[in-house]
């Protein structure tokens, strides 16, 4: 997965994401595709969450999936969550809940919580900082005023780590892909240095939701895990996805 | 030119937007779920619309665990102790998981674990 929160030269704050999924999950080699890959494409739906016929939260989901990996509460914060690999992982939460120790929550429960129950972005970024999880995880997390985009990095018990927006230091963006950003990318999946470069040459002057799509559309931060691409408009409250391929040459990840 | 060998980094793409071309499959379609319906009731419209894709998901993670263990064990250990797991899960989700269950035929089990995967994954 991609994930970028932008800021404008106008302090508008943007949110993309391609969302990559089914990593070994059966390679089809005459479609040279991921097999779960391509059967979760026909599964992606965008809900808008009501009550009171109100509009509480949007997302964009795989039908049957109840928890959220991408979202946004209109006005207040977008959110999206990448996969963290590490070995105290979430099969270690998976006994612990079988063996009755149920004080952590499943993480796509707590951002689907967070998405309805918080509102406001920092509500949002102590909820997703300190509640105890199953699995480690990054959260990305923008909100509606100027600074507000950040990346946490989460372990099972704790906040790692919280990397937020500073213009001032020149960091108009945040960007997470599924390497903790104080350190290298593995070298055969490094989609981090070609989205930065992407993001520098667009320079913060061009930032939009159309450029923003082109970088997350070049290769190969566009590979055969990419499902979807979703980009969220916090201030005008839209989000609008996009069900993606990638021809080939296209690296598998 | 680096496009084509691994990891085939392209130059950065522009007007992309409208997405267009090979790399757009189609756009997404949108659907409301009303927070005022009890839990089970919340996904009917979604799951009725994509029950075929949804059990063809399942049916190609099953495949893929019958790959990996042929005697159908693995299958019959989601069918038979996920479904005991349901009940310890939090609500709105406990139910919300059941009655996408209930609309779609997919074994509860086999919800529960798409629904735990990334956990799961995570092995």
């Amino acid at each position: 997965c991609t994930s970028v929160v932008a800021q404008d030269e106008k302090g508008k704050l943007l949110h993309g994401r391609n969302l990559d999924f089914g990593l070994f999950l059966g390679w089809d080699v005459k479609n040279k595709s991921w097999a779960i890959s391509e059967k979760l494409k026909p599964l992606v739906v965008n809900l808008n969450f009501k009550r009171n016929n109100q509009t509480v939260f949007k997302s964009t989901n795989f039908a049957g999936y109840v928890g959220m990996l991408t979202g946004i509460k209109p006005h207040i914060f977008t959110l999206t969550m990448n996969e963290r690999f590490s070995l105290d992982g979430g099969y270690i939460g998976i006994l612990e809940w079988i063996l009755g120790q149920r004080d952590g929550m499943w993480m796509s429960f707590l951002t689907r919580s967070v998405l309805e129950n918080a509102n406001s972005y920092d509500e949002a970024k102590s909820l997703l900082a300190q509640t105890k999880m199953l699995a480690p995880a990054y959260f990305i997390l923008g909100g509606n005023q100027t600074g507000q985009g950040c990346i946490i990095t989460r372990s099972r018990e704790l906040s790692i780590d919280v990397l937020e927006i500073d213009v001032k230091l020149g960091r108009w963006y945040v960007l997470e892909t599924n390497y903790d950003h104080w350190k290298e990318p593995f070298f055969l999946d490094d989609r981090r240095t070609p989205a930065m470069k992407c993001l520098n040459q667009t320079t913060q002057a061009n930032i939009s939701v159309k450029t923003l799509y082109d970088v997350l559309s070049t290769k190969p931060v566009l590979n055969k895990l990419t499902t979807y691409t979703t980009l969220m408009q916090v201030s005008e409250g839209t989000l609008e996805s996009y069900i993606r391929d990638c021809p080939n040459p296209c690296m598998p990840w | 030119s680096a496009q084509f060998v691994p990891p085939y980094t392209e130059d950065c793409r522009t007007d992309m937007y409208p997405p267009n071309g090979p790399t757009f499959k189609g756009p997404v379609k949108w659907y409301t779920i009303d927070l005022d319906l009890p839990p089970s009731k919340r996904w009917t419209a979604v799951i009725s619309d994509k029950k075929n894709d949804l059990v063809d998901m399942i049916q190609a993670i099953r495949d893929l665990a019958d790959a990996f263990v042929p005697s159908g064990r693995l299958i019959e250990l989601v069918d038979i102790a996920l479904p005991l797991m349901v009940d310890t899960l939090p609500n709105p989700f406990r139910e919300e998981i059941k009655g996408i269950a209930a609309v779609s035929g997919v074994p509860l089990g086999e919800v529960v674990l798409f629904n735990i995967f990334y956990e799961v994954f995570t092995v």
